[in-house]
């Protein structure tokens, strides 16, 4: 059912991405607070087919020379490559005191037994300005491989902005600010170098009092 | 922005990438 549905291929898919704020020494639901949220554990064949961006609107977001967006989409393959609008949640009663943590979760699984390096690049007009990359080695369970980054700190860029832009007065000017500002995630198979997951990640605040929102889209080239 | 950026506004994108969802 996930299949044109969620973000994934036949190789590997996503199942949960979050990034959040929490009160150290209680890691209970209540004092976490989640930004972003991607939950795809139970695809269904009623959830709607993913809509479709043409790649080039979107090439000058993210970064434009070797190994940018453009080089990765042309390498393929295309049906790995996703875009991610988020509605993100500042909404936090969390109040932001030494010892609170931010951290970054996220979990993938595959038919395949493989090393997979995952690449995350914070963009602003479009330049890298920061990159974590991290290996992760697979975990049988269930009949599937399953990939896990459990709690990745967040980089002190990240927090840094966060806190700038919760700051600002108005949502119309955090959105002005996150226009500029994007995420671009690749995952690829260590040992064969084969592009599994590309997913870029554009933002605006969430309006909504019920979290953070997401729509999910397959990058194309008509 | 940079002057030769094109904001997102004016570019090609599916209506939806401007409706925040509601919740499930």
């Amino acid at each position: 059912a996930w299949q044109g549905r969620s973000i994934g291929t036949p190789k590997l898919r996503l199942v949960e991405f979050l990034a959040f704020m929490e009160q150290q020494g209680e890691p209970d639901a209540y004092n976490k607070h989640l930004y972003v949220h991607i939950s795809q554990s139970n695809p269904s064949y009623s959830d709607a087919l993913l809509e479709s961006v043409d790649v080039r609107q979107i090439y000058d977001k993210f970064p434009e020379k070797k190994g940018g967006l453009k080089e990765l989409y042309e390498k393929g393959p295309p049906n790995a490559f996703f875009l991610v609008k988020f509605w993100a949640d500042l909404n936090t009663s969390i109040q932001d005191e030494p010892g609170v943590f931010y951290g970054v979760s996220s979990q993938y699984e595959s038919p395949e037994n493989m090393t997979i390096t995952c690449s995350s690049k914070v963009c602003s007009f479009g330049k890298q300005v920061v990159e974590k990359v991290e290996t992760e080695y697979a975990r049988f369970e269930n009949g599937r491989f399953l990939y896990r980054i459990h709690r990745s700190p967040m980089c002190e860029y990240l927090i840094n902005f966060i806190h700038k832009l919760k700051q600002l007065p108005e949502k119309y000017m955090m959105n002005s600010v996150l226009e500029n500002f994007t995420i671009l995630q690749v995952v690829t198979n260590r040992d064969t170098q084969e592009l599994l997951l590309c997913i870029a990640y554009v933002f605006e605040v969430s309006t909504s009092e019920h979290g953070a929102q997401h729509h999910i889209y397959r990058l194309v080239k008509d | 922005g940079r002057p030769d950026q094109v904001p997102m506004r004016k570019r090609h994108l599916p209506a939806s990438f401007w409706e925040e969802p509601r919740p499930s």
